[in-house]
């Protein structure tokens, strides 16, 4: 396992 | 002028154990609905959302919508000062610089007051959409938090598998590796204990054992856990808190290479 998303990765600020 | 009061200080002081290992501020969002915090780790890899609503407060006035910055640091510091059976009211101005915290014995002769300055902080509120999961499982948090606990000792990651026969937790790590089946209850009378899947699709994610080990700290919140997992899409590890909110905690998952 190497990687990873960020939550904006997610959920893009509106 | 806001203002509100929980008659159980021990309710707050659970809700800021639940996210004091993740969190090093946040911003409360305070309106006539409740209270609201969005919050991302510094990794930015985990999102807490807590939902916090005025009807279950014993007293809620919020005059106008408020943005408070808070150290989760502090504020856990001040509410480390409550007595257990203590009732606690939150207080602020319409544009404050500080909120205070006020602690009130159930025999009415001790009151404390504890003033936490406001932080100024940049807002990064991101939009979560209404997901319909593959997998949710509904089990007792005692008994997950024991298999993040367990497991731990054996991987960086914990795999979640979920079938319509159960849920399996595997660890693997250079010393060995562990895993734990759980099966779907058959009979759910003893609801607590009970684990109840609803699923559409068989799912397999892995994710890190250190945010896992910190969102079982919420388990003193709430006797029943609800993980939502689809995939490719962040974990929701979901704790009610009493008949007056709930806390989510997302966590995107480890993608193999």
């Amino acid at each position: 396992f190497v990687l990873q998303k960020v939550m904006p990765d997610y959920f893009p600020e509106p | 002028m806001f203002e509100a009061r929980l008659i159980q200080s021990s309710i707050l002081k659970k809700v800021l154990d639940a996210v004091k290992d993740l969190l090093n501020e946040a911003t409360f969002e305070c309106s006539d609905s409740g209270i609201q915090v969005q919050a991302m780790d510094n990794a930015h890899v985990s999102l807490v959302a807590l939902n916090l609503r005025s009807d279950g407060f014993d007293k809620y006035r919020c005059d106008r919508n408020l943005s408070m910055g808070m150290s989760i640091a502090t504020m856990s510091k001040i509410l480390k000062c409550a007595g257990p059976e203590d009732t606690v009211t939150l207080r602020a101005a319409d544009n404050p610089d500080t909120v205070a915290f006020i602690f009130e014995s159930s025999n009415k002769e001790k009151l404390a007051e504890y003033e936490m300055k406001l932080i100024n902080m940049d807002q990064e509120h991101l939009g979560i959409p209404e997901t319909f999961y593959s997998c949710v499982v509904k089990m007792s948090s005692h008994e997950f938090a024991r298999i993040v606990r367990d497991l731990s000792q054996f991987g960086e990651n914990i795999t979640i598998a979920c079938t319509k026969e159960g849920v399996k937790f595997t660890a693997i790590g250079d010393s060995g590796s562990a895993n734990v089946k759980l099966a779907q209850t058959a009979d759910a009378s003893e609801e607590n204990d009970a684990v109840i899947i609803e699923m559409q699709e068989s799912v397999k994610l892995s994710f890190s054992c250190r945010y896992l080990t910190c969102f079982v700290k919420a388990t003193p919140l709430c006797s029943q856990v609800q993980l939502s997992i689809s995939n490719d899409v962040p974990l929701v590890c979901e704790y009610k808190i009493g008949d007056i909110g709930q806390i989510r905690y997302y966590l995107a998952p480890k993608i193999d290479d």
